[in-house]
């Protein structure tokens, strides 16, 4: 159980939630 | 056996006994994800945390978050009343959580948020606080461990201007804020214990 986060699905909500600022950081 | 989530990111502790395994599990993201959205809308303010790498930013999120809700939710613990709150606004003592099978985590939480609601903070002391809870460069899987080593320099050093200016006559108080990062550290290694067993169970 190394990484609980991914096990929790945090990961994805966390990429989701981060995703629109980053995609306005490439445009 | 009755089974119970005793986590106050939960709405409430009982869980159906009719529901699935996944379906207890999905409810119980339903009721957290909007607490992890609002942590990682913290991280986005930080300034300097949206320069450091995508994967870098997400590692953080990772590892820390977690630690964040315990420090933005310590108030769910009335220390006084040894009461928890949970996120459907229902309080429960201590011995009825104990009754459900809380572990030592509870206790430990609860000597937290005592700790941490002592020194008295402002909200501006506490955000600041957070970010460094949140930007620390030993987490693993960190890519560019410099990067987020400067930005964590940063946020230490503007915490103890902070700290300083606003207590002059209590120079401790910044030291104890930094021993509080261990105490976060040792209670996230507690709660992963928690899901595993929660998991496997």
């Amino acid at each position: 159980f190394s990484d609980p986060a991914s096990n929790l699905g945090l990961e994805d909500i966390i990429r989701k939630a981060l995703m629109g600022n980053l995609e306005e950081r490439q445009e | 056996r009755r089974l119970h989530l005793v986590c106050p990111m939960n709405t409430s502790p009982h869980v159906d006994p009719q529901k699935s395994g996944h379906e207890v599990w999905e409810e119980f993201a339903h009721s957290f994800t909007p607490a992890v959205r609002e942590v990682v809308e913290f991280g986005k303010k930080i300034p300097g945390f949206r320069d450091l790498c995508q994967h870098d930013q997400v590692s953080l999120l990772k590892a820390g978050t977690f630690e964040v809700l315990v420090v933005r939710f310590a108030s769910l613990f009335d220390v006084k009343d040894r009461t928890v709150t949970f996120l459907g606004g229902t309080k429960y003592s201590v011995d009825t959580l104990r009754a459900m099978g809380s572990s030592d985590l509870l206790n430990s939480m609860f000597d937290f948020s005592e700790k941490l609601t002592n020194l008295g903070l402002s909200e501006e002391e506490m955000s600041l606080f957070t970010a460094v809870v949140l930007v620390s460069a030993d987490r693993s899987g960190i890519e560019n461990v410099n990067s987020v080593e400067m930005l964590q320099e940063t946020l230490i050093r503007a915490l103890r201007g902070l700290i300083t200016k606003n207590h002059p006559n209590e120079s401790a108080i910044f030291t104890k804020l930094l021993l509080k990062l261990p105490d976060l550290r040792s209670l996230n290694n507690m709660h992963s214990e928690q899901l595993l067993a929660f998991k496997v169970h």
